[in-house]
């Protein structure tokens, strides 16, 4: 009920004792719940490097050809967040079909953040799960959610 | 985690990139 | 009058009230002029009022399909000369066109020479 940039200046201070690394079922390593998550609530800043979205596709070539997973983030048409090298834990968060979380763009003092939020309440131990929405494309990426309602493929 | 990823940094929060002059370039003389 | 362009830029750039000075700060991005050319010989010249080290300004002929957010020089559609070595650009190729390059206080001329088309 506080507003948006006060939750998130809170979120800085605590999203450490909310949400750690761990081995996934779904893929290598997964983002996980701590301690009991409300609806609603602010889970973690998917932090990285701001960069302009001109250089995506240079950086997304460099990281393929060193064999290194990407992870970005667009913020909007101009703006992207990198978490590749340089990320919080949020850049670990594994997609599903069916998520238990959503992400945001809010402003705070003038700055874009993507804030993960949790869509209900999630139980201590529970891994957490994105709907990554990638654009549909020719060549498919099969998915490893396991959820009863898998869309079969991330594309 | 952070030990997992060589060369990964840990971030709180986000950080500006600051660009190269030759950021774009392919090719320099 | 030609001026620099109130729209037609990258909107991070700053643009004074009489739209003949812009300034630019951190990476690279473009402003092109309010009129442009087609066809016939034209000359427009630049004086760098500011450009301490380490910065550096690309400048040149852009069409308008030139990506804003990318310095001069780019893509295929713009040609720049740079003050850092005096490299000239095109299509993110620097080449190398005169010794030494150009800075603050400096006066540059840029011509173009284009065809009439058919």
């Amino acid at each position: 009920e506080l507003p948006m940039a006060m939750r998130f200046r809170k979120l800085q201070e605590h999203a450490k004792e909310a949400v750690g690394v761990y081995r996934s079922k779904i893929h290598g390593r997964g983002l996980f719940c701590k301690r009991n998550i409300d609806a609603g609530e602010m889970v973690i800043e998917y932090a990285g490097e701001i960069i302009r979205s001109l250089l995506t596709d240079k950086r997304e070539k460099y990281y393929e050809s060193k064999g290194i997973g990407c992870y970005m983030f667009r913020i909007d048409d101009c703006e992207v967040v990198d978490a590749t090298m340089h990320g919080s834990a949020a850049r670990f968060i594994n997609h599903s079909c069916e998520p238990n979380c959503y992400s945001k763009v809010i402003q705070v003092d003038g700055r874009k953040h993507i804030v993960i939020f949790a869509m209900r309440p999630i139980k201590k131990g529970e891994e957490l799960t994105y709907d990554y929405k990638f654009p549909i494309e020719d060549v498919k990426i099969p998915c490893t959610c396991g959820s009863k309602r898998c869309r079969k493929y991330l594309n | 985690w952070s030990a997992f990823a060589p060369d990964f940094k840990e971030l709180d929060e986000n950080v500006e990139y600051d660009e190269r002059e030759s950021e774009f370039d392919l090719e320099d003389e | 009058q030609v001026l620099l362009s109130m729209h037609d830029r990258a909107p991070q750039l700053k643009l004074s009230d009489d739209r003949l000075t812009v300034t630019g700060e951190k990476g690279y991005s473009m402003i092109r002029a309010s009129h442009g050319v087609v066809s016939g010989q034209w000359f427009y010249e630049v004086t760098i009022d500011e450009m301490q080290e380490p910065t550096a300004t690309r400048i040149g002929w852009s069409q308008s399909l030139g990506n804003l957010q990318a310095p001069c020089g780019y893509d295929k559609f713009s040609y720049s000369w740079r003050s850092r070595k005096g490299t000239r650009f095109h299509q993110s190729h620097g080449y190398h066109y005169c010794d030494g390059g150009y800075g603050e206080g400096d006066v540059l001329g840029f011509f173009v020479s284009l065809p009439v088309p058919a």
